[in-house]
């Protein structure tokens, strides 16, 4: 339940209106909107219990290592079962896969739309989302890591929280079955990543500073 | 750390 108070309210897309290439446009309007998302996250991270307590060193390296995964938990929830099976970035941000295609984004749109299809089979609840999103951040395998009694302290708490609702429901495998969704969503990110930092070095897409920071942080 | 001043700066702000 404290996960659910601290999941912020879904943010909304500042269309760009600096160029007009519709794909760089697309691209651009994406980026500012995950830059936004960033900087949300970074304030959502320091509610979770027990992430602040950790030393400065182990957030950053959490965060800079699991940033994306975090992010991309609530777009594949928010993309389940969308017509056209868009990806939905935003509410007024809904990309198909023509239009990923066009935006350099093939490759994350077919991981994206299959860990969609995953949650949707799996009917995930809010408090399994907001908990999945929490185990992401958490269990990033972030090297080097100053503390990792710590770290893996937080990560029990956060298991235990998602057994204890589990079993509060009946559902002796859903833990299991959820733990299992991680790497495809770890794949994800990774193409978000390569995508994003390709579209900046390749084709000089400009990206907000925070954004870049993170990117670096994972190439 | 210099290269990741911005998060670290986030990190640092007390909200």
């Amino acid at each position: 339940s404290h996960l659910l108070l601290t999941e912020p309210a879904p943010l909304e897309a500042n269309q760009d209106e600096s160029t007009d290439d519709g794909s760089l446009r697309t691209v651009l309007t994406l980026c500012d909107l995950l830059n936004r998302e960033l900087l949300l996250l970074i304030g959502w991270a320091k509610q979770i219990p027990g992430f602040s307590s950790l030393s400065l060193v182990d957030q950053m390296s959490l965060l800079q290592s699991g940033w994306m995964e975090a992010l991309l938990v609530g777009v594949a929830w928010r993309s389940q079962g969308s017509a056209g099976e868009e990806l939905v970035f935003a509410d007024n941000l809904r990309l198909d896969a023509a239009q990923c295609r066009a935006a350099g984004l093939a490759e994350l749109y077919e991981a994206l739309r299959h860990l969609a299809a995953k949650y949707q089979a799996m009917e995930l609840s809010p408090e399994e989302v907001v908990t999945l999103k929490a185990m992401a951040l958490a269990n990033s395998d972030a090297e080097p890591v100053d503390c990792p009694d710590s770290v893996q302290r937080f990560q029990d708490w956060l298991h235990e929280a998602l057994q204890d609702y589990e079993s509060s429901r009946r559902e002796q495998h859903r833990a299991g079955r959820l733990l299992m969704s991680l790497p495809l969503l770890r794949q994800a990110a990774g193409r978000a990543v390569q995508a994003f930092l390709r579209l900046h070095r390749h084709r000089s897409v400009p990206l907000h500073k925070l954004l870049l920071e993170m990117l670096d942080a994972k190439a | 750390k210099e290269k990741h001043k911005i998060l670290h700066r986030l990190l640092q702000n007390s909200t």
